[in-house]
C-alpha cells in the first residue's frame, strides 16, 4: 500500500537527510547539486516570486513485515527566496489536485487497482532560531493543517542546549494553539492498554520533535563493533537514535512504527472527508 | 575614538551572543522579549515590506590597554517576514547618513569635538545551512561593500562538520567573487616581518569566519580551576576559544586584536573618500 509524506521546509534544514534517516535509504537530493547554479540564475532572472516545485521520489520500503510504496513529496524554492509571499499556495494546489484524483477514482464505474497518492503526513522543518515561529511558518502551518496531518520538526536540533530546546518547544506550542493550528495528535482508544496510552500521550508531549539526522554511519563509542548514525565532532559525537540526543526515535515511532495506520485512517476517514463535502456542497 | 559594528542577518543566528563573546560585555537584546508578541502582531498587520529597524548599543571597553567607545548596530527585522524585499535599503540609508553627518561635521567651521559614527565594519551572518549563499545573502551584501568593510561569518558553525564547513567556505567565497563583492583584507605592508604576512594571509584564507558564541560560562574540561565560553551538550563541550572548534579568535584578531585601527583607516580614507567624492560631483 502507499505512505506518502510531504516534506516542507526552507533549504538545507537537512529534510533529505533526515527522510534517509527515518526510513534507512538513500534517496538522492537531484536538485542538491544545482543549488549553486539556481541560486545564481534566480538573482539574475529576478527572483521569481512563486517558484516553488513539487518534486516527488519513491522506494519500496518493509516495516513491520510489510511492503510499503514511500513516497516522499519534497518543495524545493519553498522559503528560498528574498519574496516568498504565498509559498504555500503551490503545496497546497498539490495536496488539492491528489484529493482530487481520489475523487475522481471513487467517481468511475470500473475501478481497476489505484495508488493512492493523498498526503498522509507533513512533516514541517521549523529552523532552530531558539526564538519562535516566523511569520512564514504560521502562515503555511494555517493553511496546510485541515488538509494533512501535520508533524512539526525542530530540525538540526543538535545546534541548540537542552534548557534551549525545552523553552523553544513550549514557545513553539503556544503559537500553534493561539493561531489554533492543529498538529496530529496519536489517537488513544478506551480498550488501549495503559503503557499504549502513556506512550500516545508521551508522543504528543514532546511535539515539536527536536530531530537530528545523518546520511554518515559511524563507529559506536559503546560498541566498536557496531555501526550507528550519527556526526562526529572534534567534540563528541551525536548519535542519532540515542534518545537523549534527539527526539528522533519518538518521530520515528509516530511516522512509521506506531501510527502509520492512524495517519492514513485519518487522511481517509477525516481530511479527504471534508474536503470532498466541502467541494460538493459549492 | 569610536568603533562602529554593524551586525546583519537573520534573528536567531546567535549575532547577540557573538558580539557579547568578542567583547566580553553582557549586551542585553531588548528586542528579544518582545520576539513572540512582535511576531504576532507582524502577522495580524500583514507582514509589512520595509519594517527592517536600526537599534544600537554602546558601551565603553578596553582593549590592549586602549580605552575605546564600542558601538554595535543591529539590525531587527532584516530577513524576518514572509517578504524580504529591499531589506538592506534601511541599512545602507543608515550608513550614508552617517557619512552625511561626518561631511557636515568635516564642513563646519568651528569644530569641537565629534563622535564619529561612521560604520567601520560589516559583520554579516550567513545561514549554516551546508549549501550556498541565499539571494537575500548575495542582494545585501553587493548592496553594502563598497559602503563599509564585509566580513562575513558563517553563524552557529558548530552545527557543521569541518568537512561541510571547508566545502561551504568554498562555495561561498566562489558566489562572493563571482558577483564581484569584495570583502575586507588584512592590508600587507613592505615593512611587515614574515610573522605579520603570514598571520594577515591565514587571515584572509579563513574568511568566511565559521563562528561559535556562547553566553555560558563553563569549566574548562582541561582545567577544573578555569571557566571558559563554551556550550555544553550530552554529547561534549564545545569551547568557543579552541580553534580546533570554531573561527571565533581569527574573526577576534582580525576585528579587534591585530586590525581594528586599519578598518577604521580604509573607512575614513576609502570608503568615506569614495562616498564624499560622489555626492560632491552630482
Ligand atoms: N548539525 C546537523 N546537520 C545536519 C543535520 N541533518 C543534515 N545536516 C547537514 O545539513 C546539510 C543540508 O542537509 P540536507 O539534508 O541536504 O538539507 P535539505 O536542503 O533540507 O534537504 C548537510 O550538510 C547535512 O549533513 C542534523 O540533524 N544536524
Ligand atoms: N549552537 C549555537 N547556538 C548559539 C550560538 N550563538 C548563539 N546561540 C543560541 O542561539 C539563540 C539565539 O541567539 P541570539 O544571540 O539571541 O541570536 P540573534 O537573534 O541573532 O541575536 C540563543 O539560544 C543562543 O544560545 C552558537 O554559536 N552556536
Amino acid at each position: 500500500f502507499n505512505f506518502n509524506v510531504l516534506c516542507v521546509g526552507k533549504p538545507g534544514l537537512g529534510k533529505t537527510t533526515l527522510i534517509n534517516s527515518l526510513f534507512n535509504q538513500e534517496f538522492n537530493d537531484s536538485t542538491k547539486d544545482d543549488d549553486y547554479e539556481t541560486h545564481n540564475e534566480e538573482l539574475n532572472e529576478k527572483d521569481d516570486v512563486e517558484s516553488v516545485q513539487i518534486n516527488t521520489k519513491s522506494a519500496v520500503i518493509e516495516e513491520n513485515g510489510v511492503k510499503l510504496k514511500l513516497t516522499v513529496v519534497d518543495t524545493p524554492g519553498f522559503g528560498s527566496h528574498i519574496n516568498n509571499t504565498n509559498a504555500w499556495s503551490p503545496v497546497v494546489k498539490e495536496i488539492n489536485r491528489r484529493f482530487d484524483q481520489y475523487l475522481d477514482y471513487e467517481n468511475k464505474v470500473n475501478r481497476t487497482t489505484f495508488d493512492d497518492m493523498r498526503i498522509h503526513a507533513c512533516l514541517y522543518f521549523i529552523e532552530p532560531t531558539g526564538h519562535c515561529l516566523t511569520p512564514l511558518d504560521l502562515e503555511f502551518c494555517s493553511q496546510i493543517h485541515k488538509k494533512c496531518n501535520l508533524i512539526p520538526v525542530i530540525a538540526k536540533s543538535d545546534i541548540m542546549l537542552d534548557e534551549e530546546i525545552k523553552s523553544f518547544k513550549t514557545t513553539i506550542m503556544k503559537q500553534l494553539s493561539d493561531h489554533q493550528i492543529n498538529v496530529f495528535q496519536p489517537p488513544i482508544y478506551k480498550l488501549d492498554d495503559n503503557d499504549t496510552k502513556e506512550m500516545a500521550n508521551k508522543l504528543y508531549e514532546t511535539l515539536p520533535y527536536a530531530v537530528v539526522g545523518s546520511n554518515d554511519m559511524i563507529q559506536d563509542p559503546q560498541d566498536p563493533n557496531k555501526m550507528i548514525r550519527g556526526r562526529q565532532y572534534p567534540w563528541g559525537i551525536i548519535e542519532v537514535e540515542n534518545s537523549k540526543h534527539s527526539d528522533f526515535n519518538y518521530l520515528r515511532d509516530l511516522l512509521i512504527r506506531q501510527y502509520l495506520e492512524e495517519l492514513r485512517e485519518k487522511t481517509h476517514n477525516i481530511l479527504y472527508e471534508n474536503y470532498r463535502s466541502n467541494k460538493l456542497t459549492k
